[in-house]
């Protein structure tokens, strides 16, 4: 399984719909302090399923939805979706025969989150078991947090054990 | 169960070994597991030596050496399961500029032997130089993040001054 | 007791927002002494908002902007009670270029307004070019430390190459 | 009172005796990862009184000594000592009347450590309090460890109040 594309609007500070594609190789990502560069890797946490408002930053989950600036009102909803490339069927059923996977998260402030995978809606459950699956995942080690470098190294030991889970 | 965890931990350490030693130009790295009486309990213990020191606890190390162990790990996981995805965070931040140098040589084989695409977030002017491609994060409207396909030269002119 | 305690709370929270206004070119701050039971009790909440941003809790700021935040706190408190000695351990690592500029603009004006003499531990050019004097560590033997004072451009290719 | 010079030797990476003088205004420290930056700010902590060996990125007090290197054997001691200009006369008696101030702190291995102030053995208590009178000390908030300031953000308001203590 290949991840192609991150579609976002509404998500913190991406208020506007915004489109990277992820090619394969090394994409850099660059800009001043706070425009939100570390908001695009929680939009892909969240959207494989992170349920912690706390490990992106906030108090609670609405916390994700844009907030508003002096110019524009706060927003109600906030949506992220990955394309998967799925040429490879190992997609679990019913979406093995599908060549492309597109898996949403949207959230509606006061109301919780609603999973789509290919427009059909699923459980969060599901869409976290599609990307335990193919090795990642909302807490998988190879997305790596600002300032959690030494987090890993200062971690107790049983702690760092998860790390060897991911690769098993 | 423990089979898998053990034969997984074998993969993982060599990988270690290998990257650490690439990374520091020498040195020595191992894992150990932990024992536990709950069979798949035990923790997992990193022992680290840049060249020339005494192996110590590496919490003694200093914040550049643990980000390039770190990364060592992290990596030495990926070529044993390799995810799809990868996103580094400023995980460039505490190192000088021989060790960005090394930590770019390290990206650049993850390239070569993964089909992990890589997305790395740096203020640092030798990684961006080393990118396949660039997305610059602005802000022209104060508040509202926008993303830009940039060239290496806009990406600079977009650190050094307010975007 | 209390009143010490309200007065020096006064005095940094107006300092507080006079050098984050200063360092993020607008914007507001302000420091809030949580309600407790026990006088001497209760919290001390930091409320920070950059131009044009609506003002959210500290924790959604992002790593540069924190940076910058804390320095201010950690500044007020010295102009309510200047310590004789400051110490800053690589505060500038996640700060972009602009950032570092405006940072070492208000060591700037901490060294003009107090007696504090400042240590600045940093990997950045333009940090070091601001500084009175420099000093390089190096591990000429490896694992052992020694200390040269150095001038600007042999501090740079101090960190530019492996010393 | 002035700060005005640190000598450490057989504290950690530094092995051999070492001096930083410390002038007014901005003196700034470099060097390439893993040089022993950090370890003089330590040094300067632990030579003020202080107590967590944790604090200092050790298990025991003792991994502060000299551990040794390849070429070199362990050590079994270590001394930092500060010098302090006390020209105004603000140090506790019977220091009130010196000039100068020499602080110093030696530690043994398995011994545990003594402190002296221009000579005379002093409890850590002495030194503590001498030090917080001239609004410093090991724990001071002036004294920034490296990736701190994020710790300072997400601290809890009852751990931030800390700070202003300092300022009273
Ligand atoms: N729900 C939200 N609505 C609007 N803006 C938000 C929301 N949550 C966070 N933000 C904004 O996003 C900004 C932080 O973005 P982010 O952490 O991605 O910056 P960054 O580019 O990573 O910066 P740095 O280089 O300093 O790490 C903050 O300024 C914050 O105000
Ligand atoms: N007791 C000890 N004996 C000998 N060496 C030690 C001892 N304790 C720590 N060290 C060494 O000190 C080094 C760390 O130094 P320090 O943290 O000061 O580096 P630094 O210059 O701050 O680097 P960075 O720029 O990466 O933060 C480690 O490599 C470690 O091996
Ligand atoms: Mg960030
Ligand atoms: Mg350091």
């Amino acid at each position: 399984m290949k991840v192609t594309d991150l579609r976002v609007v509404g998500f913190k500070s991406f208020v506007d719909p915004v489109h990277l594609r992820i090619e394969p190789g090394l994409t850099g990502i660059v800009g001043p302090n706070g425009c939100g560069k570390s908001n695009i890797l929680e939009s892909l946490r969240w959207v494989m399923g992170a349920t912690s408002a706390r490990a992106l930053r906030g108090g609670e989950m609405d916390d994700v939805i844009f907030a508003g600036t002096d110019k524009r009102p706060a927003r109600d909803i906030a949506e992220v979706v990955i394309t998967l490339d799925n040429k490879d069927g190992r997609a679990p059923a019913p979406f093995d025969q599908d060549p492309v996977l597109e898996v949403a998260r949207k959230i509606r402030r006061a109301a919780g989150s609603t999973f789509r995978i290919n427009g059909k809606e699923v459980r969060a459950r599901d869409v976290q078991l599609l990307f335990a699956d193919a090795s990642t995942g909302a807490n998988s080690p190879a997305l790596v947090r600002q300032n959690q470098v030494s987090e890993l190294i200062n971690a107790k030991p049983e702690n760092r054990r998860r790390i060897l889970e991911e690769a098993a | 169960g423990k089979e898998r965890l053990v034969a997984a931990f074998e993969t993982v350490h060599g990988h270690f070994r290998v990257l650490f030693e690439a990374l520091f130009d020498g040195g020595s790295a191992e894992l150990r597991l932990t024992e536990s009486d709950d069979p798949l309990g035990g923790g997992l213990e990193v022992y680290a030596c840049p060249p020339g020191k005494k192996l110590q606890s590496l919490s003694l190390m200093s914040g550049g050496e643990q980000a390039l162990t770190a990364s060592a790990l992290i990596f030495a996981v990926f070529l044993s399961n390799p995810a799809p995805i990868c996103v580094l965070d400023e995980v460039d931040a505490p190192l000088d500029d021989s060790n960005v140098d090394r930590y770019c040589r390290l990206l650049n084989e993850m390239r070569q032997r993964t089909e992990t695409r890589f997305i790395v977030i740096t203020h640092h002017p030798i990684t961006m130089a080393r990118m396949d491609r660039l997305f610059g994060v602005t802000m022209a409207e104060r508040g509202v993040s926008q993303l830009v396909s940039v060239d290496l030269s806009r990406a600079e002119a977009l650190i050094s001054a307010d975007a």
